[in-house]
Parts: C-alpha cells; sequence; structure tokens
C-alpha cells in the first residue's frame, strides 16, 4: 500500500483509494465500512471502505477474507494483496486520521468527539464511492456508538441504499471483513513506517501494540513524554493515558478558557463597593488602550 | 509569543518540537 | 534564569558592548505616582529609558531552546530626565531656598537617583525649571513654578503635533485604538487634542502641577 502522501505529512487526515473497477459502475454492489485503531493511545485511526458487485460476494468469500480479527498481519497482508491483483472484483477506499486530527478534534475549543469523527469519516468514505460512480445498493456497517442511531443517520443521509449497522459487522459481512482487512493493512503500515516530524535523538519505535494496556506501550510513553511539549505527534494527546502521564510529568499551562479561570470564586459583593485605600491614578488612556503599564519590577 | 502560559521557565527542545506554521 | 523580552531602539545594543554595564536597569521614581518603576540608563550616551511593559494573562515565551512563562513585552523608550529632576526640585522647592543639585537629587529609598547628576548639558536642562544662582563659582538652584509650566506648555503643543502625526485617536468615546476612520481625527477638535496631550503629560508629572497645568 502506497502511504507516500502520509509520510509527507502525518499531521491531517489523508484519503487513499483503488481505483474503481469497471463493473461497478454497471453493477449493484454491496459496501461495508470498517475502522482500525480506534482503541490504541497512538497511531492513526484508518477507516476503510470495500465494494464489490452483489454477484461476485461469493469470489470476494473465497478469498477467505474471514473475520479479520482471526487473521494475522501477516495474512491480512496477503490478502490485501490478492485484493488488489483481483481489480476487477473489489474497489477499496480509506482515510487515515491522525493522531494529531484526533487530539485536536477531541481538544478543541468546541469539542469534536471521536464518535461523530468516525460517523462523518464513514459517510465521506461512502459518499466517495457513490461520486466516483459506484452503483452502491447496500451498505454493512460494523457499529460506532450506539447502533439504532448511527443507522437512522445514514439511511437518512442516504434514502436510497439500504444501511445495516450491526455489531461484530465484520464477522457476518464478508465486504465488511474486506474493509477491516484494509484498515488495519494501512494502520499497520502507518504505525511501522511513522516519519517522526520531531527530530528525536534517541528514537527508538519500540512502542508495541499501542494499546493502552500494552506494557511497551506504556513504558514507550513513559520514556518519550517532554515537559514542555508533551508527546511526538504520534501519541493522540486526548487519550486518557497520555493526559494520565502529562499530569503527572509534564508543565502546567493555561489558556485563556481553562476551566480554572470559572471556577475562579467569584468576589463578595461588599469587595466592590469596599475602597481599595488610595487607589493608583490609573495610567493614561493611551497606554490603558494598549495594555501598556509602567514596570515596576524585572 | 504562545497564547498560553506555561508555568516554567526551563530548557526545552523547541526546535526539535516547534515548527511554526501559518 | 528569568528571561525578559525587550523591544529596544537598535544604536542601543552596541551600547552593551562598548562598555561593561553599558545599560543598567535602575529602580527611580515614577514622577507621578511616587512609587518605584524601573528605568533603563544608558552609561556611554547618559541616557534615560523609561520601561513600560505588556501584559496579558496566559502567555509564555519560547525564547531559542527555553520557554519563559508570563509572556511579558517590555518596551523601553526615551524619558526626557527633566521629569525625573523636578520630581526632586519640586520637593526641594518646598524650603523656598536656593540649593546645590547633590542636595536636592537624593532618595535613600531610589539611591541610583545621583545617576541622574551624570547627564550631559544639565545645566541647560535645568534653566527651563529653575532660577538659578552662582556663587564662588558653585550653582545653586531654586524650583519655579512660572518657568515649569511654559516648559510643559511646550511639551503639550509637541505632544499635539504627534499626536496627530501619528493619528492617535483622540476622540471622547473611549474606543481600541484601532477601530477609527481617518476621517475621525479632522472632527477631533483641537480641544481634544490638548486634553489628550495634558492627559499623557500628566502620566509624568505630580498630581498638583498637572491640575496646574490644565488651568494654565
Amino acid at each position: 500500500m502506497d502511504l507516500s502522501e502520509l509520510e509527507k505529512d502525518n499531521t491531517g487526515r489523508s484519503r487513499l483509494s483503488s481505483p474503481v473497477p469497471a463493473v461497478c459502475r454497471e453493477e449493484p454492489c454491496v459496501l461495508g465500512v470498517d475502522e482500525a485503531g480506534r482503541g490504541p493511545v497512538l497511531g492513526p485511526m484508518v477507516y476503510a471502505i470495500c465494494y464489490c458487485p452483489e454477484s461476485r460476494l461469493a469470489d470476494l468469500e473465497a478469498l477467505k477474507v474471514a473475520d479479520s480479527k482471526t487473521l494475522s498481519e501477516s495474512e491480512r497482508d496477503r490478502l490485501f494483496a490478492k485484493m488488489e491483483e483481483d481489480q476487477d472484483l473489489v474497489g477499496w477506499a480509506l482515510d487515515v486520521l491522525s493522531p494529531n486530527l484526533i487530539s485536536t478534534s477531541m481538544l478543541g475549543r468546541v469539542k469534536y468527539n471521536l464518535n461523530s469523527l468516525s460517523h462523518d469519516t464513514a459517510t465521506g468514505l461512502i459518499q466517495y464511492a457513490l461520486d466516483q460512480g459506484v452503483k452502491v445498493t447496500q451498505v454493512f456497517v460494523d457499529t460506532v456508538g450506539l447502533p439504532e442511531m448511527y443507522q437512522k443517520r445514514l439511511q437518512q443521509r442516504f434514502p436510497e441504499i439500504t444501511v445495516t449497522v450491526k455489531a461484530k459487522a465484520d464477522a457476518l459481512y464478508p465486504v465488511v471483513s474486506a474493509a477491516s482487512i484494509c484498515a488495519k493493512v494501512a494502520r499497520d503500515q502507518a504505525v511501522k513506517s511513522w516519519q517522526f516530524v520531531e527530530k528525536l535523538q534517541d528514537l527508538d519505535a519500540d512502542y508495541g501494540s499501542g494499546y493502552p494496556n500494552d506494557p511497551k506501550t506504556k513504558a514507550w510513553l513513559r520514556r518519550h513524554v517532554e515537559p514542555v511539549f508533551g508527546f511526538p505527534q504520534l501519541v493522540r494527546f486526548s487519550w486518557r493515558t497520555a493526559q494520565a502521564i502529562l499530569e503527572k510529568e509534564a508543565e502546567g499551562v493555561t489558556w485563556e478558557d481553562s476551566a480554572t479561570e470559572e471556577q475562579e470564586g467569584h468576589r463578595r459583593i461588599t469587595s466592590y463597593f469596599q475602597s481599595e485605600g488610595p487607589r493608583a491614578r490609573a495610567p493614561h488612556r493611551y497606554f490603558q488602550e494598549r495594555g501598556l503599564e509602567s514596570a515596576t519590577a524585572l | 509569543l504562545l497564547p498560553c502560559e506555561v508555568l516554567a521557565n526551563r530548557f526545552a527542545p523547541v526546535g526539535r518540537f516547534f515548527t511554526p506554521a501559518i | 534564569p528569568r528571561q525578559h523580552v525587550f523591544l529596544i531602539p537598535e544604536y542601543l545594543k552596541d551600547a552593551s558592548k562598548k562598555m561593561k554595564n553599558g545599560l543598567m536597569f535602575i529602580k527611580l521614581v515614577n514622577p507621578c505616582s511616587g512609587e518605584g518603576a524601573i528605568y533603563l540608563f544608558n552609561m556611554c550616551l547618559k541616557q534615560l529609558f523609561e520601561i513600560k511593559v505588556f501584559k496579558e494573562k496566559h502567555h509564555s515565551w519560547f525564547i531559542n531552546e527555553s520557554v519563559q512563562s508570563g509572556g511579558l513585552l517590555h518596551f523601553a523608550t526615551p524619558m526626557d530626565p527633566l521629569f525625573l529632576l523636578l520630581h526632586y526640585l519640586i520637593k526641594a522647592g518646598k524650603e523656598g531656598k536656593y540649593q546645590p543639585l547633590d542636595q536636592v537629587v537624593m532618595d535613600e529609598v531610589f539611591p541610583n537617583c545621583i545617576l541622574l547628576l551624570k547627564l550631559p548639558e544639565l545645566e541647560k536642562l535645568l534653566r527651563h525649571v529653575t532660577e538659578e544662582k552662582e556663587i564662588d563659582n558653585k550653582k545653586y538652584y531654586k524650583y519655579s513654578k512660572e518657568k515649569t509650566l511654559k516648559w510643559l506648555e511646550k511639551k503639550v503643543s509637541q505632544t499635539v503635533a504627534a499626536l496627530k502625526a501619528n493619528h492617535v485617536n483622540v476622540g471622547v468615546r473611549v474606543q481600541s485604538a484601532a477601530f477609527f476612520s481617518s476621517d475621525q481625527i479632522s472632527s477631533d477638535k483641537e480641544e481634544d487634542f490638548i486634553r489628550y496631550a495634558h492627559g499623557l503629560i500628566s502620566d509624568y508629572i505630580p498630581k498638583e502641577l498637572s491640575d496646574d497645568l490644565s488651568k494654565y
């Protein structure tokens, strides 16, 4: 899989896709959606779609794209290669959401949580397939959050398509499992070949699976925490695991809108009337309008 | 000039981590 | 160590190279409030600078490979030292007699005020605000309110000219200086400029003198 675009800039989101098999523009197609890397505290989260003509579902099944969770990394790579070979059987597309995009979405002033990010990304990929002219008639999605609400939203968005949102959809529908394989192959490769924008001296890529409970991952996080900058951008700052380490190891930071501002005790109403002794004359408005005051200490 | 207050006066690997951008 | 970020005139840079302690931060009196304030003294050219600080919450600096909390930005601007000398002359003037300068410019709270005695052309400066007498080749000075008001009036006129030249918004509405249309200036009356300039100068003189100047 060519992730060179991602390696150029891994701080946003990047989209990769296969050519659209001609047959998918003529025949009704089934499309599966799944994601990889939802849980880890580091690395990107990858959303993938895979679509193939209804008439060829048996061939896809024959590829043995069983429940991708049961496949090893090398088996996934082999299967992905076969799907790439069989260009007139399946098409795929994926969105790589960088850890930086995830963190800045979740920690932004206006919170954009992971479920919304996931739903919007899945919707965007389905729309992408339609824009490419794929004749999608059915969509199967592995659920994120409440299946009913998610199903309802997708069905409203794509009224002419039959949408099925189900937990464990990757074990039930081969086209979802194929999407899951695409997503996992992309994520594994992105993590393995991660280009650190931070010129880390003692770079070691020994961060394990990236899951919060993986001791290797936890050790790596502790080794690479920087008191002022936190972590390299491989890490999802919005994850509890990361925040816990920052709270312990990193310097405090205050922002204009940081919560402490609100918590500050409200002054007693009487304090507004008590004169605070001879009030020093305020600086002339020329200075006040420019936020300038005399320096009384260095 | 940062839009936040880092409550410390200390060494910081600015060159490594901070890539100014508009 | 704490680090400070300063905006200072370019020519001061070599002052600190030319001689050790070429530039000194000293605490002197704020002639308006009587409290202490930080000044910068250029020992080479014997020039005084006032220090203003831009202070806004939730800022910090990256300075090379370090972070500095606070994010304060200091400005050093040349200041007429006569405002500081005036503070001492007015104080001494209350005794109503002529005195040698080194007995006037003394301050146990801000001992560095004696640096003011090193200023070039001091006598010329003092003539703006004092009557002087010479006895046995020694000069004695007494504060003169009339001369001072005349001197301050010149300051106000210079400031009015500078306000116009710099399109400073002196309109009575307190607005951020950033939002105003240039035709606003023409509508600002001469009186607004004089009032504004008087207010600005009054940041550098005692309240009582500010009131006298206002009447004057």
